[in-house]
């Protein structure tokens, strides 16, 4: 259905933003490490079942090898920063002070409680589920701190936002045409679409009514 | 018990 194709597509956007911006100009200001690292963690547990060679179009096949292949990519080119613009890269390393692990275990656990199957690939999908839904966390602490955004964050944080936002319609478009209700991807998908909410809260508050910010 | 549905979704 089409909010499902434009969702799948803002996410897509949100990367190649993300990647051809940081090539470009070799800048990373503004971009949790965390969160990107988290996004890799994401979408390799998710899709596990790439190795199983089950399948389903040549359309999610590849999606999926694009969204591991971009995410692996951005960490890539943020540790090239790290030779070519040092302080640029020790600068955001110090800002991006995020406890992960407070992100990743409780996930770990949750995965444990919540899933359809006890099988390995199963639970590393319910975790990769509960670990989307908080991984821009690091990204919006660390945006909220210095209350200071770049028109990449900007741009980046809005398309994953769009793309969390048109996964709802589509789960009732689904729901009514085809009676299927995940739940789970439900629930973490409605969790997410919160924490973005919070975001152009914070964006709204502290970016367009702070000073020293030029709209995009 | 709810019936495992299949991960179509990206």
């Amino acid at each position: 259905n089409i909010f499902r194709i434009l969702g799948d597509l803002s996410h897509l956007a949100s990367i190649v933003i993300l990647l051809r911006t940081v090539q470009k100009t070799r800048q990373v200001d503004g971009i949790s490490l965390k969160t990107q690292l988290l996004y890799v963690l994401v979408f390799c547990t998710r899709y596990l079942d790439l190795l199983t060679f089950r399948w389903k179009s040549v359309y999610n096949t590849l999606m999926k090898m694009v969204f591991i292949g971009a995410s692996v990519r951005v960490i890539q080119l943020i540790q090239e920063c790290k030779t070519r613009n040092a302080v640029a890269y020790k600068d955001m390393m110090a800002r991006d002070t995020f406890q992960i692990k407070y992100l990743v275990g409780p996930c770990a656990i949750l995965a444990l409680v919540f899933n359809y199957k006890f099988t390995v690939l199963e639970l590393c999908w319910s975790f990769s589920l509960w670990l989307e839904s908080v991984a821009i966390l690091p990204q919006l602490f660390m945006l909220s701190r210095s209350g200071k955004a770049g028109t990449l964050t900007t741009h980046y944080i809005f398309a994953l936002g769009l793309y969390r936002a048109l996964y709802i319609p589509n789960w009732i478009w689904r729901y009514y045409t085809e009676g299927r209700l995940e739940k789970l991807s439900v629930f973490t998908g409605l969790l997410q679409t919160a924490l973005y909410s919070d975001f152009f809260y914070i964006y709204y508050k502290k970016v367009i009514k702070g000073a020293g910010f030029e709209l995009p | 018990t709810s019936t495992q549905l299949e991960h179509d979704e990206l």
